[in-house]
């Protein structure tokens, strides 16, 4: 029985096996495991306790935990899914499957959508998005006045409001990404690619000898 | 003349929190 040693690994909370989460997402087993690597650096580089808050993941985005980021924290929100303010292992990977290059394109224009619908409302508001756009400029040298930044936003929702109602719905960020597919561009991450490579360390922690035995 | 306006979401687009890259580079 040399080679049925168990292995008496401890996972933390919200932990899940990575065979439920590759039958779920756009992930194999061992991207499964490498994520899993990376997971436990991000979650660990703060408070050692197997989730990742919300400094931990601005501190892995930005190498600065204090840097305050509307972006991040709509990210961090939706990752969060049982909204109690931490990223478990499970919804880690089910969010980052939306951002692997084959998930469907569908699923990115919902995330898309979502992240932008500030107040969940089921739109995207003006108010909104100029909110957006000022976060963004607060965070670039770029400075415009904010007779510019009205015109950008007349621009826009000529474009992509077109029942005129002052809000975006998901039909009309549909039609509107299908126009520009460059706003999709952050959607997809090449890195999820390769991450067995990227983080090869997981091959030592591979349970998935184990799950064939 | 003045250039056309960017689309608002190319702009926000460009932020870095939108850039999830960045949780990569968490090597070690």
């Amino acid at each position: 029985m040399g080679c049925f040693h168990s292995k008496q690994v401890k996972f933390p909370q919200g932990y899940e096996d990575p065979n439920v989460l590759a039958g779920e997402t756009s992930f194999s087993v061992s991207e499964v495991e490498a994520l899993y690597e990376l997971f436990k650096k991000i979650s660990s580089s703060v408070i050692n306790d197997g989730l990742i808050h919300k400094v931990e993941f601005q501190l892995a985005l930005f190498k600065n935990s204090k840097k305050e980021n509307l972006f991040a924290d709509r990210v961090f929100d939706l990752f969060d899914k049982k909204q109690n303010g931490v990223i478990e292992f499970g919804e880690f990977v089910r969010s980052l499957s939306v951002f692997h290059p084959s998930a469907p394109f569908n699923d990115k224009i919902e995330f898309a959508f979502k992240l932008y619908d500030l107040r969940k409302t089921g739109f995207i508001e003006r108010e909104e998005v100029k909110e957006m756009v000022v976060a963004l400029l607060s965070e670039s040298d770029m400075k415009l006045s904010d007779e510019v930044i009205e015109t950008i936003l007349d621009k826009t929702f000529r474009e992509a409001d077109t029942k005129q109602d002052g809000k975006i719905d998901k039909d009309e960020w549909k039609d509107l990404v299908e126009r520009h597919p460059s706003l999709m561009k952050n959607m997809t991450l090449p890195y999820l690619k390769d991450i067995t490579t990227t983080f090869p360390s997981f091959v030592f922690h591979s349970e998935v000898e184990d799950a064939n035995a | 003349s003045k250039p056309a306006p960017m689309n608002a979401f190319e702009l926000i687009s460009l932020s870095r929190g939108l850039n999830l890259s960045g949780l990569f580079e968490t090597r070690g």
